[in-house]
């Protein structure tokens, strides 16, 4: 087995997800958002949109817990505006994240974590990657069971989880 | 104006992408398609996945070009045992990439990103944040169009666009 090069688990759970769905997929719907909420100076952590089958599309991004009304009352006009067709939002949400540089090529890390995962019946609710590091959204009610089952998986200390993913 | 921690626009073009359509939104099931996919070596570099709206969700990642073939292979075979709806494919796609350290409490970096692109006609695809870094998946042929009008936005230096996002 290939040495994996993951340093370590770390967790968020302070933010809570915002969703936009069925926008129109052209341009400037994105811009149309995030203006009202960079104006409004909330910090936007995770952005995630995935690519529209039929010209539509779902928008989620996650803000911390304080912010989620504010940014509902910003999101919630635009939405109107530009006839999307519902405004979610879930706040008992957690982020876990597999940390590790040099990651790009293991594709087999994705695997161990969502097996990992998988095997103590959590289920993923969102996916983000990049170079260094592999975050799933789950329920926050299964964040310990999470980062112990991932300690495991990786062969990692668990003595002092990394916070703040 | 606040100083913008923005170093620089990077981009890759090497990257095909696959989404697999109306999975069922349970454990093990992001697992099932990793597993494969890893087990033949095949590098993933993005993987987004938004949360599920009716219990169904669709699945996203990318691939070099040169291995979407097999992948499809791979994907495929899971995608039936499973009852997906679909999987697709897109060679033409572009990822451009804004980049600057403490990017986090900046979410006004978004909307300026998704304005420019917006302003520029070009229509966002997808979209994937770390705390670096700001992506977005466009069509192939925007790409030097992408890279341009982000220069200007963020006030960069045009000279060496960093390659490989
Ligand atoms: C959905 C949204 O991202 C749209 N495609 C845009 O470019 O703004
Ligand atoms: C869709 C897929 O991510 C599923 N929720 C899982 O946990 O595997």
């Amino acid at each position: 087995m290939e040495a994996i090069p993951v340093s370590g688990v770390a967790f968020s759970t302070n933010e809570a997800r915002v969703s936009i769905t069925r926008v129109p997929d052209r341009p400037g719907i994105a811009a149309r958002f995030f203006g009202p909420v960079a104006k409004a100076n909330i910090v936007v952590d995770l952005i995630i949109q995935n690519t529209s089958i039929d010209g539509f599309t779902d928008l989620t991004f996650t803000v911390p817990k304080g912010d989620l009304a504010k940014t509902l009352e910003l999101v919630g006009q635009v939405a109107k505006e530009i006839g999307a067709e519902k405004v979610l939002s879930d706040e008992h949400i957690a982020k876990v994240s597999i940390i590790g540089v040099g990651m790009r090529n293991h594709s087999g890390i994705a695997s161990r974590m969502f097996s990992a995962l998988a095997d103590a019946g959590i289920n993923i609710m969102m996916i983000s990657t990049s170079e260094i590091k592999i975050s799933s959204v789950i329920e926050d009610k299964y964040l310990e069971l999470a980062v112990r089952v991932l300690h495991d998986a990786f062969g990692l200390e668990q003595a002092r989880p990394t916070v703040q993913a």
